[in-house]
């Protein structure tokens, strides 16, 4: 990423796959 | 202009594909090691030993989807380093250290011999 400022999220990024259906 | 930077993004990657590997969806071989089956996914260990980039980039074996490992190789010490793949988690136990380490050798997983190799000479001088 070239520029600009990079804002850290601390959050979940994805949906999570549950263990078992 | 600014950029977006998920820190947990790389871990909830993994985490994701660990659930995908114990419901054993996509995933596509099985590694034999002294008759103990393990399922994975070829990309998740091409991605982290050399040793499995090195056969399912051959073109000849890399639509096998069943690899049979050295008889040599502890199924313990397998699991351990399979596990770690997808959680980037290494157990190392007094136990297991060497039968780990010579696994790693084998899978070409240089940067956890290096670990093994370190952890080893650290209890020895404790």
């Amino acid at each position: 990423y070239e520029g600009g400022n990079t804002i850290k999220e601390m959050g979940r990024s994805i949906h999570e796959i549950p263990r078992k259906e | 202009d600014s950029c977006i930077q998920f820190t947990r993004h790389a871990s909830d990657v993994l985490l994701n594909l660990n659930r995908l590997r114990s419901r054993d969806i996509l995933t596509d071989v099985t590694i034999l090691v002294n008759r103990q089956q393990f399922r994975a996914h070829k990309t998740v260990l091409m991605a982290c030993s050399g040793l499995f980039y090195s056969i399912f980039t051959d073109s000849l074996k890399c639509n096998m989807n069943v690899i049979n490992l050295d008889p040599k190789v502890d199924p313990e010490g397998f699991a351990v380093l399979l596990d770690f793949m997808y959680t980037s988690r290494l157990t190392l136990k007094e136990s297991l250290i060497v039968s780990v380490m010579n696994t790693a050798i084998y899978l070409q997983m240089d940067h956890v011999v290096d670990t093994c190799h370190r952890f080893i000479k650290s209890s020895d001088s404790s």
